[in-house]
């Protein structure tokens, strides 16, 4: 299975580490798994694609990871996003001419099952760029807008930012993904409603194991006044968006990509 | 006796909280002088101007602060520092025209004694758009870089973020503010060697009074993880800054902008 993930946002926001710690909280012996020294396979200026391995259990999982580097860098941004739109449609694109061969052979899908859209943690709002953009990606692939840096914000700071955000994205009509709820399922929807109210996730990202008692090691960020920890539902929304992406809904991303987003773009391309 | 600090730097990253802080922690008693609530003397879109009087034992102090609200916030902001650099220039200007008048009435002086350039903590580097009017502000005022938000960095982070942006002012000949060394009072210059070593200056500022033991109070953010102190050293520079712009610079700050800087520009528009 490919499970393909795009992290959009400027430089600077925690992106890199962010998909690192996901990776080392989730592949707790294969720490060499680090994107830190990425091979990549296809670089433009604006798109960075890195691949690893998964395997838990029986359970193989190949993620692909879209980086976009030096977004939002220049001094003149406007239309930064169109690599970034135009690398989500032409997969779409690229499958769509596999799909028609007589011979189909199916490699190197890198069709986008989700686009974590990382957000500056200024506390004032979204500015107009960010709407911008994930308008131009909520139509066109399942978006997870994720608040960066959350341990720059304080509890209530934090609150009346996702609120701020909320509004914003209710406002102007952008759809962002949402955790189905399974009516016959009171556990696992329970669990999504809980998903789902969380949202903007807060993340916090590090790749420092802090001993915070004997032979007890947590990913975190020290500072002289304490320890921002990763893994910990106080300090951030780190291990809810886990579950969302690596547990509880992956399946759905991939599918409603695959359904949805696809059959989308190509009943557009071919209506033309 | 007027001092005018300019504040300039994108939005969201706390000035206006700092610029309060820096009053709060200096008006014990005077609390009402807070900024919040702006009187706007004078505001074009990215120019806002406000007044506060200090007034500490017998001497009064109009303290005059320059907010550039909105800056950097466009997708495009090519050319965003031309309403700063004018603003400076039309000060010297301004006094200029006002010298030559056969009856000089010297009011309203607004020429800039300090400009505290605030820098996006990202941890990564100075970006291209802040080098470029770091170079333009130096040649023209008293330029003070200050690293924003200094509690999303760890002390490792800061010091390396630091110690980056020191060697890019440098290669880039950017001219910042130095405290004289005045060789004939060692304690005066063993303060002033430590305020260099400090820079760039990174703060944190906040309005919150919180207790840290029954009846002290102190500034600071409350985080989950713990509480990062404004007046701590360990913190932040905030006293150190605090300290140059109050206390052992101001005259300096003055003094070279009414005689340096002026006779500056000064040479240069009448030799036109
Ligand atoms: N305060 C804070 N800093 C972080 C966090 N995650 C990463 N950083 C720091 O932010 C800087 C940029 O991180 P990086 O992953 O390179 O960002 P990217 O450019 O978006 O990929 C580095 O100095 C990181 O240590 C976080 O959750 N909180
Ligand atoms: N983490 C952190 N947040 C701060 C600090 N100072 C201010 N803030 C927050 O940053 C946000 C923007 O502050 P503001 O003073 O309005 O920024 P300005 O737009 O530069 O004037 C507010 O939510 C503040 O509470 C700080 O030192 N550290």
């Amino acid at each position: 299975a490919t499970f393909t993930i795009m992290l959009a946002g400027e430089s600077g926001l925690g992106k890199t580490t962010f998909i690192n710690t996901l990776f080392q909280t989730t592949l707790k012996q294969q720490r060499d798994h680090s994107l830190r020294h990425k091979e990549s396979i296809h670089k433009t200026v604006e798109i960075e694609i890195s691949r690893a391995e998964l395997e838990e259990k029986n359970f193989k999982l190949r993620l692909n990871v879209i980086d976009t580097p030096g977004f939002g860098d220049n001094a003149n941004n406007r239309n930064s996003w169109q690599p970034i739109v135009d690398f989500i449609d032409d997969q779409h694109d690229l499958y769509m001419r596999q799909e028609q061969q007589p011979l189909r052979i199916n490699k190197h899908d890198l069709r986008v099952h989700c686009c974590l859209y990382f957000i500056r943690p200024t506390g004032h709002s979204l500015k107009p760029l960010d709407v911008e953009i994930m308008k131009r990606l909520s139509t066109r692939v399942n978006l997870v807008p994720v608040i960066a840096k959350a341990d720059t914000l304080s509890p209530n700071e934090m609150l009346e930012f996702k609120n701020r955000i909320r509004s914003i994205i209710e406002a102007q009509d952008i759809r962002i993904y949402s955790p189905p709820i399974e009516l016959d399922d009171p556990a696992a929807s329970e669990h999504a409603k809980q998903l789902i109210e969380s949202m903007p996730f807060a993340v916090i990202g590090s790749l420092e194991d802090i001993e915070i008692s004997p032979n007890n090691f947590i990913k975190g960020r020290k500072y002289p006044w304490g320890i921002a920890e990763v893994e910990n539902d106080q300090h951030c929304d780190f291990r809810k968006l886990r579950s969302l992406l690596l547990r509880t809904n992956m399946l759905d991303l991939i599918l409603s990509t695959e359904e949805l987003h696809y059959e989308t773009y190509r009943s557009i391309k071919l209506e033309k």
